[in-house]
């Protein structure tokens, strides 16, 4: 026999529900911030004042449903750490440098001009409040029925994985794959349209119930 | 814009990059799943445009009620409130064993009260015994008598001769 162990009452007036903050954007602009929990995971919620390089980040599963990594130190090195996103978030500019400029290099020629490639991080005012892993093209998947068809701008879900009623899955894409044909300025705004397909014939009754 | 297309959601930040989707039962319409196309339209495109079967971009999924523990349903416990219990199942399930018992136990006691008309007498040992036959000693019989059998004898020893012996 064991003691019986009695649930502890609910804390009706607890603190942890996410309160809105107020934070300084670009100079002196300030906004109210409203912290928005969503399948468990807050998203805008006001940054720790000490950064911590083991803070848990939200990874998503193959079929879109979120899942907390907690990165950890193993043999001096972080591992499961925050993904990094390469060039993917960055702007790139070329600047001309001159033989002058560059402070007048022995193997160059005079008259040369050297083209240097300088990347310059995208606005991460509103992304960085976001804990989800973002998606970059790194994270595309092969679908089609011979996987052999990119399956861009999406990364989660994966192509014909079962999405349960009542449950959330983060649907995730590429915001940079949305540039427009004339002026190559990224979209602003997107929607999304869910429509009925007719399931292809070799899927069909291959469902659990 | 299509007729397939059951929801389209608000315009939302293209930076966000992110959408979360909470699977509605009213999307099933009364199917235990259904594939749907999720595709995503930019701003620089406009509705009439815009078609999701014929969109470059495009992911196709399944939508399906999740798991359910089977209790008993509306319908059967009206039933059962009318007094209408379909257990005629239950019967079948009883019925079985309990015809293999009877006739166990009838075989039993057909065994008990016939025990004295039996008569096993020709295959019990001793009648078997009886049958066997004897074929006497080897020397006697006819196509051994020529046989001379050797006594035993020892098995050539190695004999170990050194400077001591």
């Amino acid at each position: 026999w064991r003691d019986v162990v009695m649930p502890r009452p609910k804390d009706t007036t607890t603190t942890e529900a996410p309160k809105p903050w107020v934070r300084t954007i670009y100079d002196s602009a300030k906004e109210i911030v409203t912290p928005t929990v969503i399948a468990g995971i807050t998203f805008s919620a006001e940054p720790d004042k000490e950064s911590d390089p083991l803070k848990p980040w939200v990874s998503l599963k193959k079929d879109g449903s979120p899942v907390t990594i907690k990165p950890e130190i193993k043999n001096g090195r972080t591992k499961n750490a925050y993904p990094s996103y390469s060039t993917y978030f960055q702007n790139v500019y070329t600047t001309s440098l001159t033989y002058e400029d560059l402070g007048k290099p022995q193997n160059m020629d005079p008259d040369d001009i050297f083209e240097k490639e300088i990347f310059v991080d995208d606005d991460d005012t509103y992304t960085s409040l976001n804990p989800v892993m973002r998606c970059t093209p790194l994270s595309y998947f092969q679908k089609g029925p011979a996987k052999n068809i990119l399956s861009e701008p999406f990364c989660s879900p994966r192509e014909k994985t079962n999405l349960k009623v009542d449950d959330t899955y983060f649907i995730t894409w590429y915001t940079k794959f949305f540039t427009h044909p004339v002026t190559e300025q990224i979209a602003e705004k997107v929607r999304l349209h869910f429509t009925y397909v007719k399931e292809d014939a070799r899927d069909k009754n291959l469902h659990k119930r | 814009p299509e007729k397939a297309t059951f929801f389209i959601t608000e315009w939302l930040n293209n930076v966000d990059g992110i959408f979360p989707l909470e699977v509605q039962e009213a999307w099933l319409q009364g199917q235990a799943y259904r594939a749907i196309l999720v595709t995503i339209q930019p701003d620089y495109i406009n509705d009439d445009e815009f078609l999701p079967s014929t969109a470059d971009n495009g992911l196709e999924f399944i939508i399906k009620l999740g798991s359910k523990v089977f209790k008993t349903t509306k319908e059967q416990l009206a039933l059962q409130d009318a007094g209408i219990y379909n257990d005629s199942i239950y019967y079948i399930i009883l019925a079985i064993p309990m015809c293999v018992v009877v006739t166990f136990v009838g075989m039993y006691f057909f065994l008990y009260l016939t025990k004295g008309n039996r008569d096993f007498s020709d295959i019990k040992s001793s009648v078997l015994k009886s049958r066997h036959r004897v074929i006497g000693r080897i020397k006697d019989i006819k196509k051994f008598r020529g046989i001379k059998n050797h006594k035993y004898e020892e098995l050539p020893q190695f004999k170990k001769v050194s400077k001591q012996n």
